[in-house]
């Protein structure tokens, strides 16, 4: 960095030229190299304080980096599955109008800044639910919750809530590591979809998700439904290289094919 | 001339240290990286400092290129450098970020931190 900061290929390198560009303006511009083209070119990236990472991620991170500090992180990681990188994708789907029935719903996950080359070994929906008091007195049988694919509506996954036991809202977490994979291999554009319904058994009929706190509506940023996926880069990654494949997979940076040759000159220069 | 004492060591002069780890503290915010990292916002990444002369020592578990370049460099210094000073081990840390589509991701980037400094 330092030869690139100092001597810019355009900066003359007399002496007087070197005390101009001096240790703050090259402070100044390592920033602007670095940080700010993020939100300035993609105008897409929310400022950090706009963000609230999920109490899951939180914990992860803490969890890990404790785990480093005494020297555990080779039998923590086994636990993770070998992951390196676990990415969590907040639900970006809606309901229909509030107050109509919620039969089913579709999880919506934009995973594009996901890279292809990176190794996926799970993926996990969290969804936060919260029986509403009346529902858990009324209903002693168990509910099924179903995850199903958007596609073609294959079961992924399914879970009983013991909604006598748990009086307090909890996290669910369902595998779709299989379906995840299968998705990858098939490149099946940037959205992951899922559906979900629930399900009670005698007689079998599929409940207003409404009555286990499912509904979007009002729901705070950190209540939403995560995609959790453990992802292994397969190679040694720098700080920087997420940030770079980000913008080529936004289609801020092109493809070598897609500069065409106009740009070969210019590329050759640079080197 | 500066004066020796018995010992050989020289008094007025500033001797240079030896080869080892020294503190680097790293401030994402003062990189004005704290906008998208969420943590940690500072580390202790240390660095290595000094000098690789002859003899160098075991601990430095030099290279046999850094043994035979230290040697050449004591034989005539003006025309071959000392070896580097160099991490010779590194481990990594663990990073919560935002990533360009505004996801938070939690990494663990490799080499981070100096755990020990060689000749190299």
């Amino acid at each position: 960095f330092q030869t690139l900061v100092i001597f810019p290929p355009a900066a003359p390198k007399s002496s007087k030229a070197a005390k101009m560009f001096n240790s703050q303006e090259a402070s100044k511009y390592f920033k602007e190299f670095y940080a700010r083209p993020s939100q300035d070119r993609y105008n897409k990236a929310a400022p950090k304080d706009l963000i609230e990472p999920h109490d899951y991620m939180l914990s992860i991170y803490k969890t890990f980096s404790t785990a480093e500090k005494l020297g555990l992180n080779a039998s923590f990681f086994r636990s993770s599955k070998a992951a390196n990188t676990i990415a969590s994708f907040v639900d970006s789907g809606q309901d229909d109008l509030p107050l109509s029935p919620l039969r089913r719903q579709q999880y919506l996950f934009d995973v594009s800044t996901l890279s292809e080359k990176a190794e996926v070994l799970g993926a996990e929906l969290r969804i936060y639910t919260k029986a509403s008091g009346n529902f858990r007195i009324s209903e002693t049988e168990p509910v099924d919750i179903q995850l199903l694919s958007c596609h073609d509506q294959q079961l992924l996954d399914s879970k009983t809530l013991d909604l006598q036991g748990s009086h307090r809202p909890r996290w669910e977490v369902l595998d779709v590591w299989e379906i995840f994979k299968e998705r990858q291999h098939l490149s099946q554009g940037k959205h992951f979809c899922l559906e979900l319904r629930a399900m009670l058994d005698n007689p079998e009929r599929e409940l207003d998700l409404h009555l286990l706190g499912l509904h979007r509506h009002g729901r705070p940023q950190q209540k939403k439904a995560i995609l959790v996926v453990f992802t292994r880069s397969k190679k040694k990654q720098t700080l920087f290289s997420e940030r770079r494949e980000g913008r080529a997979l936004l289609g801020l940076e092109k493809s070598p094919k897609e500069r065409g040759p106009g740009t070969k000159a210019s590329r050759r220069r640079r080197t | 001339a500066a004066s020796k004492t018995r010992h050989g060591k020289r008094h007025g002069r500033k001797s240079k240290s030896r080869c080892s780890k020294k503190p680097l503290h790293v401030n994402f915010r003062d990189l004005g990286w704290d906008d998208w990292i969420i943590a940690p916002l500072d580390y202790e990444a240390y660095h290595c400092e000094g000098v690789c002369d002859f003899p160098l020592r075991s601990h430095l578990e030099p290279t046999n290129h850094a043994i035979i370049q230290t040697l050449m460099n004591s034989m005539n210094p003006s025309n071959m450098p000392p070896s580097c000073c160099a991490p010779s081990k590194l481990s990594p840390i663990s990073i919560l970020y935002i990533d360009s589509g505004n996801n938070v991701v939690y990494k663990q980037y490799e080499d981070m931190v100096v755990e020990s400094c060689g000749c190299r």
